[in-house]
């Protein structure tokens, strides 16, 4: 997850 | 309806005017608009009527697989009114002969053959939306948690499909088949652009942004 830290911050925002 | 309500708005290319043309210029261009892309597409993703209800880890999963089928069918759908020429944004329509100039034939001539079998079936813009939310959930990430909820998005992505084509073209039995039967072009036209922009990022040659680098990676 570390790797694809974009991704995940991405899918995490609300909008 | 939710599909076609949630479809992004148009996102515009930009070609820096201060760099002198050629095929630095040309993938410069195409890189910083997929990783604007990108981040619609996420966007777009959440969208997807149970597709936040999957686990984030399948969420990233999906999304690292599928993306480059999204951005080749976009590109693909906006094409379809063209002859011979691909439109990567509204400001940014390649002929063959810009193709050629900017290094981008190989991906020009490998997304050409999709255009062409969706204009032979005449994709309508209900359709695209559909078939997009279904190349996404039907990605066959090697590394899915939860089988079976990707299985429940895939089968309600299908049956909106099936409603569609049972609604508006009754008079051919067989389209929601014949739709379905252009993913593995999709597929093998997406992994032939992947390729293109690996070999380009070993290069070193052209800038990426992050995001695009990571998926990229992702799909090393």
């Amino acid at each position: 997850k570390e790797k694809h830290k974009i991704l995940h911050r991405l899918l995490q925002n609300s909008t | 309806s939710h599909l076609l309500v949630v479809e992004p708005e148009k996102i515009y290319a930009m070609p820096d005017p201060t760099m002198p043309d050629g095929d630095i210029k040309a993938l410069t261009t195409l890189c910083d608009l997929a990783d604007r892309e990108l981040v619609v597409i996420i966007g777009w993703a959440k969208h997807i009527p149970g597709f936040s209800s999957l686990s984030l880890a399948d969420q990233m999963s999906l999304l690292q697989s599928a993306w480059m089928e999204i951005l080749v069918l976009s590109i693909v759908f906006r094409s379809l009114a063209c002859e011979e020429e691909l439109v990567y944004a509204e400001d940014y329509v390649v002929d063959e002969e810009h193709a050629r100039l900017s290094g981008l034939l190989d991906l020009h001539v490998a997304i050409l053959p999709l255009v062409r079998r969706y204009k032979k079936l005449s994709m309508e813009r209900e359709e695209f939306v559909t078939l997009k939310a279904i190349a996404l959930a039907n990605s066959d990430s090697m590394h899915i948690e939860d089988v079976e909820a990707v299985q429940r998005l895939q089968d309600s992505l299908h049956e909106a499909l099936q409603d569609l084509e049972g609604a508006h073209n009754t008079e051919d039995p067989r389209r929601a088949g014949k739709l379905l039967m252009t993913l593995p072009l999709l597929r093998q036209t997406a992994a032939k652009a992947v390729q293109h922009f690996y070999s380009i990022k070993v290069q070193g040659k052209v800038p990426m942004h992050k995001l695009f680098l990571e998926m990229l990676e992702a799909k090393a």
